[in-house]
């Protein structure tokens, strides 16, 4: 039942090339990644903005617009202000325990260099070990380097917050039941005979094709991410053969082949929303020209929007929250290793300044 | 992201 423990041991030059590889392909999938999201929430705006789609459904001038009352299920079904409030709560006593890790390691180091010093000052040339401060260089600037990164979670909260006070109230009121919904929501007399009229069946065609771009768009997000493939055998042979390994070369190639295809359907999907959209600004110009407007619908609509951007809030809010919880809970395990090899240090100087105090004493 | 990337901190620094 031999299992052989260094079936993985690759050289060094191939274990940097993987690590340098990997963060490349892992920056070109956050690019791709991005780009769609950045797009998604681009074309929620515009929608939210023109009041589309409620304002195609709001026949009654006094009922609930089906999308809105489809966003108020999604964002309560999600847990609501509630979920969110929680997971803001929480950052604070997160951030809290990542500092006091961090403190309490430099702080060892602190102490045990000011033992250090004061026993080279009594013992002057005698006390012939190298000064602790020497040796603390690099764990310290990987603790300047982990306050930092603190810092910038301290701002990244801030947004968070800041986000969430605009927004809370128009999220309590998409959570309240449908009564209270349609209550809080002016009403405006009927919108006249839009119904039949052409332009609404074009704008209505074109956010069903919008609908669509963003269905593909998540179809697209999962197969990018679920690509994977290993290039040890690739920098392996590179490193027989050539005696080295050309890095980037053979990572770009492969990335190419691997991503390239995905790279079009990207920018394809993001330029089918590029045009729809421009599609549907002017159609929703001809549209509100049709519609009455007078100072209860465009009030009714005012509180529409809001609506319909608070549950867009509320989803950028949460998936913030969600990745600043799993930011801090990372962060705390690497900073735990860092406490240890702190400790372990300090430990191991600790055994030695006691060793050389015996020998001083005795001599 | 909003929030810093902790990729580069995950990967264990071999040389050290």
């Amino acid at each position: 039942k031999f299992s052989d423990i260094f079936e993985k041991m690759v050289p060094m030059l191939v274990q940097q090339s993987l690590s340098i590889s990997n963060s490349r392909k892992g920056e070109l999938v956050n690019r791709l990644v991005g780009s769609l999201r950045e797009a998604t929430n681009l074309c929620n705006g515009v929608l939210a903005s023109l009041n589309l789609p409620a304002a195609l459904e709001d026949l009654s001038g006094d009922s609930v617009p089906q999308s809105i009352l489809e966003k108020s299920r999604a964002v309560i079904q999600q847990g609501g202000l509630n979920s969110i409030e929680q997971l803001i709560k929480d950052l604070p006593e997160l951030l809290l325990r990542n500092r006091e890790i961090l403190d309490e390691s430099l702080k060892i180091l602190n102490d045990e260099e000011t033992t250090d010093n004061e026993l080279r000052a009594k013992f002057s040339q005698r006390w012939n070990r190298t000064p602790s401060g020497d040796l603390y260089k690099s764990l310290r600037a990987e603790g300047g380097n982990f306050r930092n990164i603190l810092d910038k979670a301290v701002n990244a909260d801030q947004v968070v917050k800041e986000r969430y006070n605009t927004h809370c109230e128009m999220i309590a009121l998409l959570c309240k039941p449908e009564d209270q919904l349609c209550a809080a929501i002016p009403s405006a007399n009927p919108a006249k005979t839009l119904q039949g009229s052409e332009v609404v069946n074009v704008l209505k065609a074109q956010l069903v094709q919008l609908d669509e771009i963003k269905r593909d768009r998540e179809v697209l997000e999962g197969e990018i991410k679920a690509v994977t493939f290993d290039m040890t055998t690739k920098f392996l042979t590179a490193l027989v053969q050539d005696g080295a390994i050309n890095e980037e070369a053979l990572s770009t190639g492969e990335l190419d082949t691997r991503y390239g295809a995905y790279t079009q359907r990207v920018q394809q999907n993001l330029r089918s929303q590029e045009e729809i959209l421009a599609q549907v600004q002017t159609s929703h110009q001809e549209f509100a020209a049709l519609k009455q407007s007078n100072a209860e619908a465009s009030h009714r609509e005012e509180v529409l929007k809001k609506l319909a951007s608070a549950h867009d809030s509320y989803i950028e809010i949460s998936s913030n929250l969600k990745e600043g919880t799993k930011f801090y809970n990372d962060l705390t395990e690497i900073l735990l290793k860092f406490q240890n090899k702190c400790s372990d240090i300090v430990f191991a100087r600790k055994t030695e300044r006691e060793e050389l105090l015996k020998d001083l004493q005795q001599s | 992201s909003l929030y810093p990337s902790l990729e580069d901190l995950k990967v264990d620094k071999v040389m050290r």
